[in-house]
């Protein structure tokens, strides 16, 4: 059913 | 020092209430400009944004811009003790362990205070960039609710797709499968009734049901939620909390490999 991804994986870090 | 008071203290109950169970612990961050958090679940799956501004509180000052560790059950504990027509104060002394929070009673024959400890959390901010979404969709947070409640126990996952039909959630599971599609409709006199759908480009994603769920404890906070969605993207499942603020829920999405 597809790949849990982190959220971290979409956000750059500041 | 800080002081933020609030004459609807409910408000800061029901959003402690929305927040407890999805992340233990968070800094709140106060500046001149107001109150905000941001904190991942602890799968790190989902992330919650929350800025409340210093101009929706009755009073608001803040001297020195700090992080308040709050953990959230213990906040959500001493919150249940204030009356849902209190107005509410929180305190703190530049650098201090701990938070106050002053309860008074609409008529002002009863003042409690309760002292929360803070604690030292080291928090990795994200850069959330303001960006165009190919699909937006408002809808009353009661449906929006009632749509996940519903789909959570037929499936682990949803499928939510919009298009110019509307937008449509679907899951399976054991039991078998299930679709909701909502049309843009914006016939009810209300605008909080409305579902308004601003769509760009059709777009297709999977999420995980549990935490669409989990969002929805943030329903009393307002009656209407905007969800975002772009390919490839994390949802953002928005409550405005009237002219105070609001609370967003990311949340990745399901990719295949």
């Amino acid at each position: 059913k597809g790949q849990q991804r982190s959220i971290a994986a979409f956000f750059a870090r500041s | 020092m800080f002081e933020a008071r609030i004459t609807q203290g409910a408000v800061l109950k029901k959003l402690v209430e929305a927040l407890k169970e999805l992340v233990t612990e968070g800094n709140f961050d106060v500046s001149s400009t107001g109150l905000q958090l941001q904190a991942m679940d602890s799968s790190h799956v989902c992330l919650v944004s929350l800025a409340l501004r210093e101009d929706g509180f009755e009073h608001f000052r803040c001297d020195r811009n700090m992080a308040m560790g709050i953990h959230f059950q213990n906040l959500s504990k001493i919150l249940k003790c204030a009356g849902n027509e209190d107005t509410i104060t929180l305190k703190a002394e530049d650098n201090a362990d701990q938070l106050t929070l002053m309860f008074e009673s609409s008529n002002q024959d009863r003042i409690s205070d309760f002292d929360l400890k803070l604690m030292s959390i080291e928090s990795e901010h994200l850069g959330i960039p303001d960006q165009e979404y190919s699909a937006e969709i408002k809808m009353p947070s009661s449906e929006y609710q009632r749509i996940v409640r519903d789909l959570t126990s037929i499936g682990d996952t949803v499928l939510i797709s919009a298009t110019k039909e509307g937008i449509k959630f679907s899951t399976s599971g054991d039991v078998g499968t299930a679709n909701v599609t909502l049309r843009h409709n914006t016939t009810p006199e209300k605008p909080e009734e409305q579902t308004i759908i601003d769509l760009k480009e059709p777009v297709a994603l999977t999420f995980a049901l549990r935490y669409l769920n989990n969002f929805a404890k943030a329903t009393p906070l307002a009656p209407v939620v905007k969800l975002s969605l772009t390919k490839d993207l994390p949802i953002v499942v928005e409550y405005q909390i009237g002219e105070l603020g609001a609370v967003k829920f990311y949340l990745a999405p399901k990719i295949d490999d």
